[in-house]
C-alpha cells in the first residue's frame, strides 16, 4: 500500500507539473500496464520504494528514486532516504548535494585508502553462487550489509563504504533501481559502469540491467573492474 | 530549465519521503 500510494503521489505531482507532451513517466508500480510507447526525449524513471524487503523487515534501508533520462542517460536525480531525513540530488555537470532539514552541502568523494582497505557494500538478499565467488576473491574483503541500491550508494557518498557491485543472476536490477543512484554517485566524483568500463544506458528496449555493474568512489575503479572480469572468467572455467 | 525541474523534483522527493516515513512508523 505504501509503495502504490507513493507511486501515485509522485506520478500525479510530476505529471501535473510537466504534462504528457514532452515527458514520459515510468514507475516500477505502473510499468507493466504502460507497455510501451517511450518516444519522448525526456523520461522520468521512478522507484517509489527501493528496498521493499528492508522496509518490511524494518532495517531502515529504503529509499525513493526519481531520475530524469535524456538520450538514455540520467541528467537529474533524487534519492530520498526517509529514515535519515536526507535527500541526495544531482544534475548533470553540476555536482551532487546532500539536503537535510538543517543544511544543504555539496558532496565530493575523496579517499586515500589502499585497495585492501576498501569496503564493499553488499545486499542482504540477491545473492547467488557466482556473485559470492566474486566477492570472496576480490582483494578487498571488508563488507557492510545495506539494503536498497539508493541506500548503498548513499553509504558510499557518506564515505562509510567504497564499492557496490551488482551481478545479475536469473533476474537483474531494473532501470529505476540504478539510474538515480548512478547520477548522485558520478556527480560526486565516483564511477558507475559495467565491468568492461562502458556506461550504463537507460530507457532502451530492455528495462533490465543485465551483467556486472561496478560502482565506486573512483579510486581503483578500473583495476577492480578488470579484476572482477578475471575472477568471473575463472569461476566460469571452473564450472565448465 | 533544469534548475526549475530540480526544485519541483526535490519537493516531490521530500513529500514522498514523508508519506513513506508515515507508513513505515504506522503513523
Amino acid at each position: 500500500i505504501a509503495d502504490i500510494t507513493v507511486s501515485q503521489y509522485i506520478l500525479q505531482r510530476l505529471q501535473a507539473a510537466f504534462g504528457d507532451e514532452d515527458f514520459t513517466y515510468i514507475s516500477e508500480e505502473t510499468y507493466k500496464s504502460q507497455l510501451q510507447e517511450q518516444n519522448s526525449q525526456l523520461v522520468w524513471l521512478i522507484d517509489p520504494l527501493d528496498g521493499t524487503k528492508d522496509f518490511i523487515d524494518k532495517t531502515g534501508d529504503y529509499a525513493i528514486h526519481i531520475a530524469l533520462i535524456q538520450d538514455h542517460r540520467p541528467i537529474l536525480s533524487i534519492v530520498a532516504v526517509p529514515e535519515a531525513e536526507t535527500i541526495y540530488y544531482a544534475t548533470k555537470d553540476s555536482g551532487t548535494f546532500k539536503e537535510t532539514p538543517k543544511a544543504t552541502v555539496p558532496i565530493t568523494l575523496l579517499t586515500e585508502k589502499s585497495i585492501e582497505d576498501l569496503t564493499l557494500v553488499v545486499s542482504r538478499s540477491h545473492r547467488h553462487e557466482r556473485l559470492n565467488y566474486l566477492l570472496q576473491h576480490l582483494p578487498c574483503q571488508n563488507q557492510k550489509a545495506v539494503g536498497s541500491v539508493g541506500c548503498k550508494i548513499a553509504t558510499i557518498l557518506e564515505q562509510k563504504a567504497d564499492i557496490y557491485i551488482s551481478l545479475s543472476g536469473k533476474s537483474a536490477p531494473k532501470d529505476w533501481d540504478i539510474a538515480a543512484p548512478e547520477l548522485i554517485l558520478t556527480e560526486a566524483g565516483g564511477s558507475f559502469t559495467h565491468f568492461d568500463g562502458s556506461p550504463l544506458r537507460y530507457n532502451t528496449d530492455d528495462i533490465n540491467q543485465w551483467g556486472g555493474l561496478f560502482a565506486s568512489n573512483s579510486n581503483y575503479h578500473q583495476i577492480l573492474c578488470q579484476e572482477a572480469q578475471r575472477i568471473l572468467l575463472e569461476f566460469d572455467n571452473l564450472k565448465r | 530549465d533544469l534548475a526549475e525541474i530540480l526544485a519541483i523534483a526535490r519537493d516531490v522527493g521530500w513529500k514522498a519521503a514523508d508519506i513513506l516515513h508515515s507508513y513505515y512508523h504506522g503513523t
